[in-house]
């Protein structure tokens, strides 16, 4: 199925390739480097899939209040780079959000979304690709199964990547505590 | 199917926002818009979609004698930054090769491999994604079939795009031959 190949895909091509150099990416970083030492980085990647498949382009509220990249410079991490199939230095990075709770106090998280459900997403807005909505919904949902399965599964995904079920319609600060509950429960 | 999802992920994913811009991103290299200009360089993708589904790590014969990047500076085209899904400053970019023919005379041709093969081929080396020998095959036979139909119809990838199918077995002087008849097909 669709699904089926996306979350291989996802894996084998990016997971398996990102999420063991997590940490040295981190550790490439001042600033991170000493957040994650102090326990207030996390070195995990939460990736947010939306039931609606809906993925934003930018995860941030513009006023920096609740959800947000407080540096353009140094959040998001150093990038790894890899030959891929020809490609000379494709770039691999990840970006670190800041969360702001209620009280004022600021959280740190390694967020994305998860990028296939774009695909589903876009197969079912695009005539030719010939998905009806029925049809995206079971796939959004095989994705987040087959996902939760392997990145538990393989050795190189465990205990460095969460996965965050969305609706894909919330609004910034629904999203914020959303993502405070996901970081406690990751502690 | 399987074959079908990668096919629009790359499309949607990948081709989508590539090749629009491929004029661009040559224009942006001194080197390469003056072979632009004079009719050297395409400004097509040439992707190899190789039988076996093995993707090479790098395309390149160590001894630049038949098809090689030149100067890894120069040759890899200048990166197109996009955020995708939270990914601040995503990075996108081609890599020009030069193929040299019997006679010495240097072409170019932006070229890599069709990396959604990749992942059909660990499925099926992968024992847990449970993918046969023969479902191998088939599936890389209708991801050629379902990218030669998404780049002939869809408008950002007419003309901007050559799928060139290999054995995915060939010695380099035999690649290279392959290519020249490709660039030949192409202009
Ligand atoms: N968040 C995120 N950051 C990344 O750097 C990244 N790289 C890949 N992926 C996702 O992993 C999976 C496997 O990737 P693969 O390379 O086999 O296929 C990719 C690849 O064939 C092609 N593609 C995408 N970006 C590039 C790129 N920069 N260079 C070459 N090819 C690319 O188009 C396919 C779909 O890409 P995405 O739809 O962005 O999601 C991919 C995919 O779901 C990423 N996801």
């Amino acid at each position: 199925s669709v699904a089926h190949g996306l979350a291989w895909s996802y894996y084998f091509g990016y997971l398996k390739i990102v999420l063991p150099e997590l940490i040295n990416q981190i550790n490439e970083s001042e600033k991170w480097s000493n957040l994650f030492i102090g326990g207030e980085l996390l070195p995990k990647v939460f990736a947010l899939i939306p039931k609606t498949g809906f993925m934003v382009g930018e995860i941030c509220d513009d006023r920096k209040q609740m959800i947000y990249v407080d540096d353009e410079e140094e959040d998001v991490l150093p990038p790894l780079f890899m030959e891929r199939g020809g490609v000379k230095k494709r770039v691999y990075r990840n970006t670190v959000y800041t969360i702001k709770d209620q009280d004022g106090r600021e959280h740190y998280a390694i967020m994305e979304y998860v990028t296939p459900v774009d695909t589903i997403y876009r197969m079912n807005q695009h005539r030719e690709a010939g998905m009806s909505e029925d049809e995206k919904d079971m796939q959004i949902k095989l994705l987040y199964r087959y996902l939760k399965e392997i990145t538990d599964k393989e050795e190189d995904c465990r205990g460095r990547f969460v996965l965050v079920p969305i609706s894909g319609k919330e609004k910034h600060h629904e999203l914020r505590d959303i993502m405070l509950d996901a970081l406690e429960k990751a502690r």
